[in-house]
């Protein structure tokens, strides 16, 4: 389940790694709930709360951030809520520290199918946990990124998440016109509030318009890797004031198409560039093969 | 810090069942 592969990651490792220095806090204890408490180390003043469970009534498992939990049914300052309905037999990639943690769930079939099909078997990313902050002192400077949030706690969100996308499906990384997420707990000077904000995630080059020009694309993961020269970090916005960098993501140029020489996808395959290794996943973009991918997730290395 | 990927292939992975 979910919870074993949360308790493996952050906490317990395995194959000969520890996990990454997160603690456990409380379990449910009420009947056919494992819904389970976690924390991280952060390095801000605010530890962050993390509420994951499999939902036996909807079939599904969500993720939520909270400043503080008195037990896993009663939560305050809480994110908006990702949910997603993976099928047994998905498969799972984890990368993080103390800190951050970003986890995909994808199809194994991803990597199989053909260029007109991945729009079906996207990877799922999610990204929980500490932001970096520059000119500010934001005591819970963390979130929760996901293709699709919806809004209340576990009890009241049920409307779960059908479409699996990398995160910035719904982090608008162009023009945000409405607000439709929360994706941290607490918006600086503000009371605290289950509303949404104004949410933006942006990148060097990572509009629409530049990474569907099809200029000085290559297809070849290894041709990429000899000429990739620029790495960009990526940056989500709030309410168009408060701006934090994204831990362990960048935009790598010139761009590497979303499919490779035999209309394979790119996403996961393992890339090294300059003796660090990245796994890369796609916005939500037009399925073309001549989609540029900017999304990179550093998984060797310091974040 | 440094970075721990684990991946559901490796040795000892729980997985979805």
């Amino acid at each position: 389940t979910i919870i074993d592969i949360m308790d493996a990651v952050l906490i317990n490792g395995f194959n000969g790694k520890p996990g990454f220095g997160w603690t456990k806090e409380m379990s449910s204890s009420v009947t056919n709930s494992d819904r389970t408490v976690y924390k991280n180390k952060s390095a801000h003043a605010n530890d962050m709360y993390l509420l994951v469970e499999s939902s036996l009534q909807y079939s599904e498992i969500r993720f939520q951030i909270a400043d503080t939990v008195t037990t896993p049914e009663s939560y305050q300052g809480y994110s908006h809520v990702a949910s997603l309905f993976p099928s047994s037999g998905y498969k799972w990639k984890a990368m993080g520290d103390e800190r951050t943690l970003i986890f995909f769930i994808y199809n194994a079939y991803l990597l199989q199918t053909n260029y007109s099909n991945f729009e079906r078997y996207n990877p799922y990313v999610i990204y929980i946990g500490d932001f970096e902050q520059f000119n500010s002192a934001n005591s819970k400077c963390w979130g929760l990124l996901a293709s699709r949030m919806i809004p209340g706690t576990f009890e009241t969100a049920t409307n779960a998440q059908t479409r699996s996308h990398a995160f910035t499906h719904q982090i608008l990384y162009n023009k945000p016109s409405e607000k439709i997420i929360r994706p941290i707990t607490q918006v600086p000077e503000e009371e605290w509030s289950e509303e949404a904000c104004y949410a933006q995630l942006d990148s060097l080059f990572s509009t629409t318009e530049e990474t569907n020009t099809p200029y000085n694309y290559t297809s070849s993961v290894s041709e990429f890797e000899q000429r990739a020269h620029l790495k960009a970090p990526w940056f989500v916005m709030i309410n168009m004031r408060h701006v934090y960098q994204l831990r362990g993501v960048f935009n790598i140029l010139p761009w590497l198409n979303h499919a490779d020489e035999d209309n394979k996808a790119n996403m996961l395959k393992p890339l090294t560039i300059d003796g660090i290794s990245y796994i890369a996943t796609k916005q939500y973009t037009e399925d073309s093969k001549y989609t540029g991918m900017s999304l990179y997730i550093q998984t060797s290395g310091d974040w | 810090m440094a970075v721990t990927y684990f991946d559901s292939d490796e040795t000892g992975a729980p997985q979805f069942t």
